[in-house]
């Protein structure tokens, strides 16, 4: 469903002193139903890696592949249709707009890419995050977990092709982060969606199929099932 | 060093439908030189808690004291002087200011406060966190984990008496999170400071002296020596 070739992003100006190189050449095949984390310590590249794949971001070089779409070729306008009609982005600071309501938030993308939502999902998700009583307040007006349940609605609503979720439990306790990583995996199955999760925790890791592990920009190993 | 006496916070017009009894009456003691985890499920008032007692956020009804000051009765100026003399907070999404640097951000109480930085401690700190390559960077060219890394450089800089740290690790992977937790634990026994951190991961309280568990906030139960 999406893989990138040889992805190289360096951030800054090549060659100058600040420049960082984020991504160093990586080669990633994620099949349509796969389940994938991608961990990794801090500063590795991970949601570099992520932004490059959902279009979110250029690469300096290498490609990226969503379904049988290079995205290299595409045109803004074409990059925001495809992104709005297949792609689902849990940020790692959420980028919930602060001026909307968590309803709002939630509705947005399909509001703007013009599609009508199943109010039977919405209230199914809405119920299974746990933020029915927080729907009509700001996100200053939520706490960090209720912010990043907020995120993940917003992303799942429209059962995009594929989810690319960015430490979507970093803020959550034990119990809800399992409800939602339970409910990845089972939208794997159901909805035949595929899912790219970045991770820090072995935990959330061993819900995914398969875990890749990135350091400097590079993969270097990769775990079929993953388990604590 | 601080305490609350039945705190209650009430978001919202008290009696209005919207209204949401974020702290419910909470009393807590923290003696001078303790690490305390205080723990709970999202939306159980762990944040408000920590606002509430770090003075960033008044009180509906009920006292805190801050060595031997209740907040109750000082001006905004007398709180302001409080948090920047004797209090380092990182805030569980960072709120570091866009405009500035990553050490810009670190200095900015300090320079504030009009206090002059011990600079052999502030490259121990950038060393420890693993931060000094990133330090001529703005929060939007940083890892999420970088970020936070600097939130915490900021509230550790001036040696406060007390530190408020809303979930530390929760965008570090294991190695930076041990990391700064075990340099959080020495603090406390080398320097004689308070450490109040907020976390949904138990590993995280293992590091502290004593747990607190919160819940539709209120303290439900409490562990001395939290181990795994
Ligand atoms: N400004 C506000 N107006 C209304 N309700 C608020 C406001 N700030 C927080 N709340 C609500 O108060 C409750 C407690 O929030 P708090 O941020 O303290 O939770 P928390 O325990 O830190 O959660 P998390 O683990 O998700 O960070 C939540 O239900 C939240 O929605
Ligand atoms: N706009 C930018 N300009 C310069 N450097 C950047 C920029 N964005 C990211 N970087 C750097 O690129 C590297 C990779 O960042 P990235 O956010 O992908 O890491 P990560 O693996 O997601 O880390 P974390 O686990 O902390 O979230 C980091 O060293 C970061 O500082
Ligand atoms: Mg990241
Ligand atoms: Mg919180």
């Amino acid at each position: 469903a999406v893989a990138t070739y040889n992805a190289v992003k360096i951030y800054g100006k090549i060659g100058s002193e600040s420049a960082v190189t984020a991504l160093n050449g990586v080669s990633l095949e994620v099949p349509l139903g796969q389940f994938l984390a991608v961990m990794g310590p801090s500063g590795s590249g991970k949601s570099t890696l992520l932004h490059c794949m959902a279009g979110l971001d250029d690469l300096t070089s290498g490609n990226v592949i969503i379904g049988s779409t290079n995205l290299n070729g595409l045109s803004d306008r074409q990059l925001t249709r495809l992104r709005r009609n297949s792609i689902g982005f849990m940020f790692q600071s959420f980028n919930l707009l602060p001026t909307l309501t968590a309803e709002q938030n939630i509705r947005l993308p399909s509001d703007l890419a013009g599609s009508s939502v199943d109010e039977k999902w919405f209230n199914t998700l809405i119920d299974l995050l746990g933020i029915g009583d927080r729907l009509k307040h700001r996100p200053s007006e939520l706490s960090g977990g209720q912010q990043q349940r907020v995120a993940a609605a917003r992303a799942l609503l429209s059962k995009p092709t594929v989810v690319f979720a960015d430490e979507p439990t970093g803020n959550l306790d034990s119990k809800a982060g399992a409800l939602l990583l339970g409910f990845l995996r089972s939208s794997v199955h159901e909805h035949g969606q595929t899912i790219v999760m970045v991770t820090h925790d072995p935990n959330a890791a061993s819900f995914a199929d398969k875990a890749v592990l990135l350091a400097d920009g590079q993969i270097i190993h990769s775990i079929e099932s993953p388990t604590q």
